[in-house]
């Protein structure tokens, strides 16, 4: 199975 | 005071239609330099950045940074009012506006309408997107890519993206079968029809096909479209508007538990 991660796993608040 | 003019609205319309189905509401960030967006999808797997710089407008002033939040269903609305071939103006009076205008002349100058919609307060902050050396980065048809992204996405949920220096491969499966699409790199990089891949390293990665069909409505912008990936980040699609900018899609992977 796989699990969609978020743009938040990646990218910070600036 | 705001006011940006384009020699045809039909450019204005084609961005509208690669955002709306992503996105609700979107701040229209407008500076001496052009106008920004950023903003999520309602699930935050997408970000979409869009740019438009003030050089690519007819006309452009910005006296001083402001801030529009738009619904952009009521926006596209707005836009559809306009023939492709008008001249559209954006402008807004104030500083802190609560309204915008949008201004369509007919191309003889006979017809001249104006439409005011209000703004709202959204409150979204800013992501940073770091700078990144991709592991592979290709170049293929913006048609090609729209192609294979509906013809896949009958078969399933999952898009998985591989790229080494052979070509690129879009392979998907589901209850009715499996599927696989492989583009190999083409002799003449120039023409529109060209892929071309440039590879540090091999790279596969899983994406959503739903979020993909979503970022090829930006394909009547341009005749090509750039995909960057690097292993366990987000795949980039970037879409070129003219010289004046562009619009690019991140999207989180699905990752292997």
């Amino acid at each position: 199975t796989t699990t969609q991660k978020t743009i938040h796993n990646y990218f910070e608040w600036a | 005071m705001f006011e940006a003019s384009l020699a045809q609205s039909a450019i204005l319309k084609k961005v509208l239609d690669a955002i709306k189905d992503l996105l609700n509401e979107a701040n229209f960030e407008c500076t001496d330099d052009g106008i920004k967006v950023q903003a999520m999808d309602n699930s935050h797997v997408s970000l979409v950045s869009l740019e438009l710089r003030s050089d690519g407008f007819e006309k452009y002033r910005c006296d001083r940074n402001l801030s529009m939040g738009v619904n952009l269903a009521s926006m596209a609305k707005i836009m559809r009012c306009s023939s492709n071939s008008d001249k559209v103006t954006i402008k807004a009076q104030d500083d802190n506006p609560d309204k915008v205008s949008f201004i369509f002349e007919s191309s003889n100058q006979e017809r001249i309408s104006d439409y005011e919609m209000k703004l709202m307060d959204i409150d979204a902050d800013q992501l940073g997107i770091p700078d990144t050396e991709y592991s592979c980065v290709v170049k293929m048809p913006s048609a090609e890519f729209a192609r294979i992204c509906k013809d896949l996405n009958q078969f399933g949920e999952s898009l998985v993206i591989s790229c080494s220096k052979e070509g690129i491969k879009f392979s998907t499966s589901g209850d009715l079968g499996s599927a696989n699409v492989k583009l190999a790199q083409t002799t003449d990089a120039d023409k529109d029809d060209a892929v071309t891949i440039e590879m540090r390293s091999p790279v596969t990665l899983t994406f959503a096909c739903r979020y993909l069909n979503h970022f090829t409505k930006a394909t009547p912008l341009s005749s090509q479209v750039q995909l960057s990936m690097s292993d366990e980040i987000p795949l980039l699609v970037e879409y070129r508007i003219g010289d004046m900018g562009c619009i690019k899609y991140y999207l989180a992977p699905k990752i292997d538990d």
